[in-house]
């Protein structure tokens, strides 16, 4: 029998789900 | 909309496309109620909240930033057609809060606010030193170089004498000392080779509204104007869609609040029509 170990998560990119996008530029 | 402290809501990913989508009929709403000044375009999302209500519809609440295009809002010309305001030429964003219900997948705004500002004047010298500044509406010599202009256009037509609408964006330029206007302008039932007394001008039933670009220019003992108007169709007499609630769509030309605004009942909450003539 095979167990697939578990997969822990290491520490990735913080993901900042807002603000969104700039489409044109910043004033 | 009353939102409930007991009420749950989501947090979305600003760029999620529902999120987008919200977004886009906020700023189609704008620009459909706006009464003065550019349509404005989406251009950043900054914050989104989704409340879940009973029964069957959801509440978007989003804080939206826009910016300034070159289209009048009383131009039919689409939005997707229309350029960004650049940097050099003095940007102007607007800062929105909406509310919008989706319900059987269609927007529909329950609460906007909406203030609009131009660049600082530190950041357009950044990208351009020398370009020139928005000037106040009602400095002497915008009003006089709109004036100048629009008597000149109205010496050249053949059709209808035009009345100003609104002075809807100015610089000074130093070099060479001129006066950049552009301006609204409405067709009135008086013939502009024959209009005498034009304050005896009543606008047209069926409202035919035009925009104009001027350069007033200083020279020894006199000056020079050159200016272009696009005047658009007549706008049908179809009702109007009106604001409901207590909504304040407010993206007013930038420089000058104390210039004289023109009646609301004189200008359309949304263009009809496409299809410019260039005069």
């Amino acid at each position: 029998k095979v167990v697939q170990p578990g997969i822990v998560a290491g520490p990735g990119p913080v993901v900042r789900p807002c603000p969104g996008r700039i489409r044109y530029f910043k004033v | 909309v009353p939102v409930g402290p007991t009420l749950a809501y989501d947090e979305p990913n600003c760029d999620d496309p529902e999120t987008e989508q919200a977004a886009l009929a906020a700023v189609d709403y704008i620009n459909s109620h706006v009464l003065r000044g550019y349509k404005h375009t989406l251009n950043q999302i900054d914050k989104v909240k989704v409340w879940l209500q009973q029964p069957g519809g959801q509440v978007f609440e989003l804080e939206i930033d826009t910016l300034e295009t070159t289209c009048h809002v009383l131009d039919p010309t689409p939005l997707a057609n229309c350029t960004v305001r650049q940097l050099v030429e003095h940007a102007v964003e607007g800062d929105c809060d909406f509310r919008l219900l989706k319900q059987d997948g269609q927007f529909s705004v329950v609460f906007s606010k909406c203030d609009s500002s131009p660049d600082s004047a530190e950041d357009v010298r950044k990208v351009c030193p020398d370009c020139p500044l928005l000037a106040p509406l009602n400095d002497t010599k915008v009003v006089h170089a709109v004036d100048v202009a629009l008597t000149a256009f109205n010496a050249q037509s053949n059709g209808s004498y035009f009345q100003l609408v609104e002075v809807s964006r100015a610089q000074l330029v130093p070099l060479p000392p001129s006066t950049y206007v552009e301006f609204a302008v409405a067709a009135t039932d008086c013939a502009a080779q024959e209009a005498t007394d034009p304050a005896q001008c009543n606008l047209l039933a069926e409202k035919q509204y035009g925009f104009c670009k001027a350069t007033l220019t200083e020279k020894v003992g006199g000056e020079d104007v050159a200016v272009t108007c696009t005047v658009f169709q007549p706008q049908s007499l179809l009702p109007q869609p009106q604001p409901d609630g207590p909504d304040a769509v407010a993206l007013a030309p930038v420089a000058d609040p104390v210039a004289p605004a023109p009646s609301p009942a004189d200008l359309p909450a949304a263009a009809l029509v496409v299809g410019p003539m260039v005069v």
